[in-house]
């Protein structure tokens, strides 16, 4: 554990709270991708199945069950709760286009052919795109709102955050794990285009972020 | 070979 990794964790948390609590009090799903959230609830669902085989720590094991109730929590309420207000006609990524590759390649690419570990390499892949289906209805209507652009800052800063922490491992353990880092750095860059967007708008003109 | 020292990470 090194500063970088625990503040990457603290923002990815920050993230998932925000939207919650924003779907929560407006009682509106309006502009979140509910793909978006199935995908990673996905993730969540297939990393942590090691929940059941290892124990790491008191903070691993309490971190990743937040995280999954979370993730579930979050996809209840689109879907069942408030889906009325979700705005399925504008979240029209196809998600197979995903899924079908990433499966391939968790199959292809992976440190070993057993189902737990195809499985976590999966959840990786999966992670680096999950963001795209929230990314394209975004594009598509040309606008999201300010607490969903908040949302979304967190959430590639948790990711960036990691990438920080891969590098402090590298220098100061002589660890690195290629397929954890390069998803990572992919990953990343899918939210580059929306950085510059969040701190040129968002920041600075308060409200809705829109699209040029 | 690999160890598993990612896998702490979340």
């Amino acid at each position: 554990m090194n500063v970088f990794r625990l503040a990457g964790d603290v923002s990815h948390l920050v993230a998932i709270i925000i939207l919650l609590l924003k779907i929560w009090r407006s009682k509106s799903c309006a502009g979140i991708s509910g793909k978006s959230q199935v995908l990673f609830a996905l993730v969540f669902t297939t990393r942590y199945l090691d929940l059941f085989t290892v124990f790491i720590s008191v903070y691993n094991t309490v971190m990743k069950v937040v995280f999954l109730a979370l993730s579930y929590a979050t996809v209840y309420l689109i879907y069942m709760r408030f889906r009325n207000s979700y705005n399925s006609e504008n979240d029209t990524f196809r998600v197979e286009f995903l899924l079908v590759p990433v499966i391939g390649l968790s199959f292809l690419e992976n440190y070993a052919f057993t189902p737990l570990e195809i499985l976590w390499t999966f959840s990786i892949f999966l992670e680096a795109v999950a963001i795209m289906p929230q990314l394209f209805m975004i594009t598509k209507t040309g606008e999201a709102e300010s607490i969903t652009t908040h949302y979304l800052f967190f959430l590639g800063l948790y990711r960036a955050l990691y990438i920080a922490n891969w590098v402090w491992r590298y220098h100061t353990e002589s660890f690195y794990d290629l397929i954890a880092i390069v998803s990572g750095v992919v990953q990343t860059i899918f939210f580059c285009d929306f950085f510059y967007l969040y701190f040129t708008r968002v920041l600075r003109g308060r409200g809705k972020m829109t699209l040029p | 070979k690999k160890d598993n020292k990612t896998k702490d990470e979340l």
